[in-house]
């Protein structure tokens, strides 16, 4: 997709997270990314302020998948007036557990020599895509069978990549696997499955009709609350 | 290849959802 960009899963640019007015004068953008296997916040803390800054933390409160970080944050040096400074700060999913409104909201603290300042993210589900999610043939449809209709989600992407093999080659690289593929009535059939880092599965059917840009996206899940979150992962990953 | 049946089963789950 992006210039220079990695093979991997799929990352948002930066957005403003702590606006200097609000952080008196600590401005703060940021992302979430999934690098060989870890989940990381990828920071840029900017000082418009007119006197140095230092002595920063980070700290989560309790949310829905336990993300906390992994370790201290990495700001070694003070950062002057009209400086600005990048940091990756690796996260675990370890934390405490509390279900947050939204599902994927998380409550950021960062305090610095001046004064604690507290900002609300949302992240991308597919962060949370591991690696081993590709769901044994057998047991997919054993499991698509075993979970009720009333658990399936339907959704819409439009503006897909225009082939199957993109759409799953793409997923793939953010961890959405394929299991099979089939064509039925000229209609392209993908079977695929995601496990999150709590080890949820969900198992998805996307139906795409040659020559048209959109895609049908019918999730299942034993924790249906967790669907549309999915559904916007997948949208994202899809149209990045 | 060994033919497990899966082949089979995923053939028929993808005509049920096209043909419900």
């Amino acid at each position: 997709s992006g210039t220079g960009a990695i093979i991997g899963s799929y990352v948002a640019p930066k957005s403003v997270w702590l606006h200097a007015m609000k952080g008196k004068g600590l401005e703060i953008s940021g992302t979430f990314a999934r690098r060989s296997g870890a989940v990381f916040m990828d920071l840029q803390f900017t000082n418009r302020a007119l006197q140095v800054m230092s002595d920063f933390a980070i700290q989560f409160n309790r949310n829905s998948f336990g993300l906390a970080p992994a370790a201290p944050l990495q700001i070694l040096t003070p950062l002057a007036p009209n400086q600005s400074t990048e940091v990756s700060l690796p996260l675990n999913t370890v934390g405490s557990v509390m279900k947050m409104e939204p599902l994927n909201n998380l409550q950021v603290a960062v305090k610095n020599n001046i004064d604690v300042f507290y900002f609300s993210v949302v992240y991308p589900l597919h962060i949370l895509f591991v690696e081993d999610g590709k769901m044994e043939r057998q047991m997919f449809l054993a499991t698509w069978k075993d979970i009720p209709n009333e658990n399936e989600a339907q959704f819409q992407v439009r503006d897909c990549p225009p082939s199957p093999d993109a759409v799953s080659n793409k997923l793939q690289a953010s961890n959405v696997f394929t299991v099979a593929r089939r064509t039925v009535e000229g209609q392209d059939m993908l079977y695929q499955s995601i496990k999150l880092t709590n080890g949820i599965w969900l198992l998805a059917e996307l139906r795409m009709q040659p020559g048209s840009p959109s895609c049908a996206v019918s999730l299942k899940c034993r924790a249906p609350e967790v669907s549309p979150f999915i559904f916007q992962a997948i949208e994202m990953v899809l149209k990045n | 290849e060994l033919d497990d049946g899966l082949d089979e089963a995923f053939s028929r789950l993808a005509e049920s959802r096209t043909n419900p």
